[in-house]
């Protein structure tokens, strides 16, 4: 069998216990609807990249997934989006990190490919160049989701607990920390 | 995260990753997803990958870059390829999975997490999805 697009919406600890049968659903729904998006653009002779972009706005939009809307939250309860493309044939590539005003992190990293010199572009200047090659801005809060911000929580009680437990490793500014969320 | 590999109708591979990062992240922390060669990289000669998982163990293994690398230098197809790049997080103490597609349209989409959303479509459009192994 020949496959033209494969995607992937993340590997973590998907608790079995937590995924009921309706949020299956939604994710399974979600998946067949953003590949078929880039299905059609090959379909009908578009580019890989295209086809690229576009499905990932898709899981970008959704507040199922860790990227765009629902994305997960930093220590500070700020959302900072990173995103990467690479063309194949050429082997250009774009990427774009720590943005937190742009909708669609995967278009700022095309456009970085396409419409610069560079290839990483970090932050405010990130954002200043997605506003300047027309991109959509967003506030910060379109981000935003419930679960996300409670999953937030949990890390930060979490973070206390082990923070008693090494104060001195913390003091060491920044300390050594085993848990790998902070 | 997010990804997505595509092989057009002119041969093109292309690949993309997105994501919000890890939960209560400091200090500017950037994982491997805008990390060309780490975890996005895509080679018409050979293949496009999408990684998802703990970062800092894509970047210090170079793991987008490692699947393009073996089929290249050691002939491996894109499964042996994933599974041997995925293969060193685990064994340096990371996790996560990824996506690959190469020249002819073979996938593979190994991951050692308990779960790892997932789909893909063939040239016929017969489409699947799984999110359990």
């Amino acid at each position: 069998k020949k496959y033209v697009l494969v995607i992937h919406g993340g590997a973590g600890t998907i608790e079995p216990s937590r995924m009921t049968p309706e949020l299956e659903q939604a994710y399974k729904a979600k998946l067949k609807e953003a590949l078929t998006v880039g299905y059609e653009i090959i379909q009908k002779d578009g580019s890989a990249l295209d086809a690229v972009e576009k499905t990932i706005q898709v899981l970008e939009d959704s507040p199922l997934f860790n990227a765009g809307k629902g994305a997960v939250f930093t220590h500070e309860g700020k959302n900072e989006l990173d995103a990467a493309i690479m063309d194949g044939e050429s082997l250009r590539a774009g990427a774009v990190a720590g943005v937190k005003i742009v909708r669609n992190p995967i278009s700022a990293a095309r456009a970085v490919m396409e419409k610069s010199e560079h290839v990483l572009l970090a932050r405010d200047g990130a954002e200043d160049f997605a506003r300047q090659v027309g991109l959509t801005m967003v506030d910060p809060s379109y981000f935003y989701t419930k679960e996300r911000w409670d999953g937030l929580q949990k890390a930060l009680q979490q973070e206390a607990v082990q923070k008693k437990a090494n104060e001195t490793a913390v003091k060491l500014g920044g300390g050594h920390h085993d848990d790998k969320f902070g | 995260t997010v990804g997505c590999v595509a092989l057009d109708n002119q041969g093109n591979l292309a690949a993309g990753t997105s994501t919000g990062g890890m939960t209560n992240k400091k200090f500017g922390r950037i994982g491997d997803s805008p990390i060309i060669g780490a975890g996005t990289y895509a080679n018409n000669a050979s293949v496009a990958v999408s990684c998802t998982g703990w970062g800092e163990f894509y970047i210090r293994n170079v793991v987008a870059y490692d699947v393009a690398a073996l089929m290249d230098y050691r002939g491996l197809t894109v499964e042996e390829a994933a599974e041997t790049a995925l293969a060193k997080v685990a064994k340096s103490g990371g996790n996560g999975g990824l996506i690959a597609l190469d020249k002819e349209g073979n996938l593979a989409m190994p991951f050692n997490t308990s779960g790892m959303y997932r789909g893909a479509i063939s040239a016929e459009g017969e489409l699947e999805v799984a999110i359990f192994k």
